[in-house]
């Protein structure tokens, strides 16, 4: 989902905490994860 | 296994290649080697911004080298 | 420092938080929580990331919170 990938690590941190997904820090290592998981949550 | 994880969280200052960590073989480590993650603590430090959750840093693993269930676990 | 650096990387099954690094005070501390480095081993998780390169990791620090080049150094 692009929308996803142009989002800040701000703005994904925040998605994560209002799909109750368990998260760290959003940086580049741990970003394609999350954006995964987020994905999945919305689908 | 705690033997394992007390060597892997031990390992900051060490310097083992990737293929040390239990469940790594050559193909996974190289993997992993591709994507900057060649030696032990780097995946340490992956597993620590994870926040030390086992199940994130298994789906990690997994999508990163295509490890399967137990080699993630291990 | 020596031993404050020794401390920071035994630091991977502590659960001590960020505010408890060395240059790390309360408006620091509260600029990395807010991007999820609650706790030291979360940002030890980062230093390792970063290949243990003071230069990279003082450089993300600072960007990341702000520190001055004293702090981060710290």
């Amino acid at each position: 989902m692009a929308t996803l990938s142009s989002k800040s690590n701000q703005e994904l941190s925040q998605l994560l905490d209002e799909y109750g997904i368990k998260h760290g820090p959003v940086v580049g290592s741990t970003r394609s994860l999350y954006e995964k998981k987020l994905r999945d949550a919305m689908a | 296994t705690s033997q394992k994880h007390r060597d892997f969280v031990a390992e900051p200052m060490g310097d083992k290649p990737v293929t040390a960590l239990s469940g790594i073989g050559e193909a996974l480590g190289k993997k992993l080697e591709e994507q900057g993650f060649d030696k032990a603590f780097v995946v340490l430090g992956q597993f620590l911004l994870l926040r030390k959750d086992r199940e994130l840093f298994a789906e990690w693993l997994k999508d990163a080298s295509g490890a399967n269930a137990r080699q993630a676990g291990a």
